[in-house]
């Protein structure tokens, strides 16, 4: 019967956690934790995992497209960079979480159409000072395709025009003492 | 190609069915 199939996704994806644990590499902290490639899978994926405003500040989720590792090393992510979404320290609850939600479901439901195939994952970073979330592309080129990203990103998420997000080279963050990050785009 | 595309109301509405 058609209701027993589960409906397939576009792309496989992986979700990871980050805790950092200063004896291990910062590569062996990355831990994969699920990989679905169905709507019902994801869901019974996020309904069994602690919500985002709920894990320890210093940790991370991040969902990225199966084979992706969610560091900007790997060959998928090199050249490619972010959309940030910075939130302000009283957003960690459930409008995180609804923010974190909502980005998931722009990926596994490729509401990017013809750009989603830049959309490598999305990290979200809980920190002391204000948690973010950063939509990945793979190739900071791109424009046309990064800007188009950016701007559905910014209605998913009813982030108000005047509110601008900026997007970063990951080659950019790794320059050890830029404290200002350029953003390359804005939108 | 073609591509799975699903909007969010379709996901959001997958949630909870058993």
């Amino acid at each position: 019967p058609r209701d027993v199939i589960k409906h397939p996704l576009q792309n496989s994806w992986t979700l990871w956690y980050f805790e950092n644990d200063r004896a291990k590499n910062w590569e062996d902290n990355q831990v994969e934790i699920y990989n679905f490639d169905t709507v019902e899978d994801f869901w019974a994926l996020v309904n069994h995992i602690k919500p985002a405003s709920e894990i320890r500040v210093g940790t991370d989720y991040s969902l990225f497209k199966k084979g992706v590792r969610p560091m900007w090393e790997d060959p998928a992510n090199k050249n490619g960079g972010r959309w940030l979404v910075s939130l302000e320290k009283k957003q960690r609850g459930p409008e995180l979480n609804n923010c974190w939600l909502e980005v998931m479901l722009c990926l596994i439901g490729e509401a990017f159409d013809e750009f989603s195939d830049d959309v490598c994952g999305a990290v979200m970073n809980i920190r002391p000072k204000g948690d973010k979330i950063g939509i990945w592309t793979g190739d900071g080129t791109r424009t046309n395709s990064i800007m188009e990203i950016g701007q559905r990103i910014k209605s998913r998420l009813n982030i108000p025009a005047k509110v601008l997000i900026g997007y970063q080279l990951h080659r950019d963050l790794t320059v050890k003492n830029s404290s200002v990050i350029k953003n390359r785009h804005q939108v | 190609g073609t591509r799975i595309v699903y909007d969010r109301s379709f996901l959001l509405q997958m949630r909870n069915s058993p």
